[in-house]
């Protein structure tokens, strides 16, 4: 389910965390497979995978510890789907 | 730790810096990548080898936003530092380095070394760790460069690949660099009791002292509580049979050997102003049940009963603590005096009379 628009203060955090889950969370799919399906995982869900990879409570919502998180200066290496 | 297979099928490898940052000096850029390949090629069999032209296993530029034909954009200044792509060919093995961020060589900005050295984890198969302890942990965390940056963590997983030196005495992840108890250059970066012991802490180790038996333990500090970061700054016991660590703006709480759920917090939320970003030390002193937080010259004082900071600070340390004069890197009480530490000193103070009792080397705990 996208996530609900009341869970952002400000439209520069909603753009920060769908940049930072394309960039880091979005499992880039093998078009090698043939018939593969788009099975792009929803916003919640790669935000669940991103709080869970760096520790934080699981809440699949863009709390302000995972804002902070997401603000931080970082290596630009995908952390899944490598 | 994660891994790219397969990684490079040789281990010899060649690396070349197409280009350089005008934030450096030529010679510093230089040094900084050779540092960081070196912290990769002492735990395994890998041998890397500068080229000036041609194409290498391992291409080092600096580009912003897009740059040259990679498929991966930089972001302007902070966000995105650098990146780097696993072993292969074409990009394969390549790191690039955001020339919209401040590269030094120390802490300010962000330290070329340091970058490099996680890029160069990518360049040989490693991907991101989720330990918060390793040099492959996504974000930027800055470690002295005189502590090797590798974590156990780091060390596996690129032994997974390669293996280890092949002179190395065992497979385990070679432990890098344990620092020398009775090194007399020795500084803390903080120091607390816990219960009958003291605990002093420097980079990812801890020793623990027994004053009573004298006997003193080398630890890692990921022993006990692997969810602490390295480089704590200060550190004290409280009245509640607690420890509390604090890094940046940020403190833990421990109780024996857990960390207490819902920590880390701000340290705003013990009732610091906003514009305090890290504590230099701190002391609880049992006989008060008052912990003083030492910050630069000043200090705070807190009290443990009302958990509240107490009104009329901060005050200068000199002007209560005569004879402490500089900055606290380290401070604890034991059998009802206070230790201070700063640099390669120590002072004995009596907190009832406000007196300096004497100056001691700073490894006298160790019994050197």
């Amino acid at each position: 389910l996208p996530v609900h628009p009341e869970n952002y203060n400000n439209e520069e955090d909603e753009k920060l965390v769908e940049d930072y889950l394309n960039k880091f969370y979005a499992v880039e799919p093998d078009p090698n497979q043939l018939g593969w399906k788009i099975n792009a995982e929803s916003t919640a869900e790669k935000l669940q995978k991103m709080q869970k990879f760096f520790g934080l409570k699981v809440t699949g919502k863009p709390d302000s510890e995972t804002l902070e998180m997401m603000k931080k200066p970082r290596c630009g290496v995908p952390d899944v789907g490598l | 730790y994660g891994v790219t297979l397969p990684g490079w099928k040789k281990t010899k490898l060649t690396y070349r810096i197409v280009n350089y940052t005008p934030d450096m000096s030529k010679e510093d850029v230089d040094n900084a990548i050779q540092k960081a390949l070196k912290v990769w090629s002492t735990v395994t069999p890998l041998i890397f080898t500068r080229i000036h032209e041609g194409i290498a296993d391992i291409m080092i530029a600096f580009g912003t936003k897009a740059h040259g034909h990679c498929p991966r954009y930089f972001d302007g200044p902070l966000g995105v530092l650098a990146h780097a792509f696993p072993p292969g060919n074409g990009f394969g093995g390549d790191a690039h380095f955001d020339e919209d961020e401040d590269w030094t060589t120390g802490s300010a900005g962000f330290n070329l070394f340091l970058v490099a050295a996680h890029e160069f984890g990518h360049a040989l198969g490693l991907s991101h760790s989720n330990d918060q302890r390793a040099l492959m942990f996504p974000n930027y965390a800055y470690v002295s460069p005189s502590e090797f940056p590798l974590s156990p963590d780091d060390i596996s997983g690129v032994q997974s690949i390669y293996g280890s030196q092949p002179n190395a005495p065992d497979k385990r992840p070679a432990t890098p660099t344990s620092p020398k108890t009775c090194d007399s250059q020795m500084s803390f970066d903080a120091i607390t009791t816990l219960r009958r012991e003291v605990i002093f802490l420097k980079g990812r180790h801890l020793w623990r002292v027994y004053p009573d038996n004298s006997q003193v333990e080398l630890e890692l500090i990921s022993t006990f509580w692997p969810n602490l970061p390295s480089s704590i700054q200060a550190a004290y016991e409280n009245t509640k049979d607690q420890i509390l660590f604090f890094k940046g703006n940020k403190f833990w709480v421990i109780s024996g050997y857990q960390v207490l759920p819902g920590y880390p917090k701000n340290i705003s939320t013990l009732g610091f102003p906003k514009g305090v970003k890290k504590i230099d030390a701190a002391v609880c002193n049992k006989n008060t049940g008052k912990t003083d937080f030492f910050v630069g010259d000043k200090y705070w004082r807190y009290d443990e009963n009302s958990q509240s900071m107490e009104t009329g600070y901060p005050r200068r340390t000199v002007d209560d603590f005569p004879g402490i004069r500089q900055k606290v890197d380290a401070v604890f009480q034991q059998k009802g005096f206070f230790y201070f530490f700063h640099g390669s000193k120590q002072w004995e103070f009596d907190p009832t009379t406000k007196k300096v009792i004497r100056e001691i080397k700073r490894n006298s705990w160790f019994n050197c």
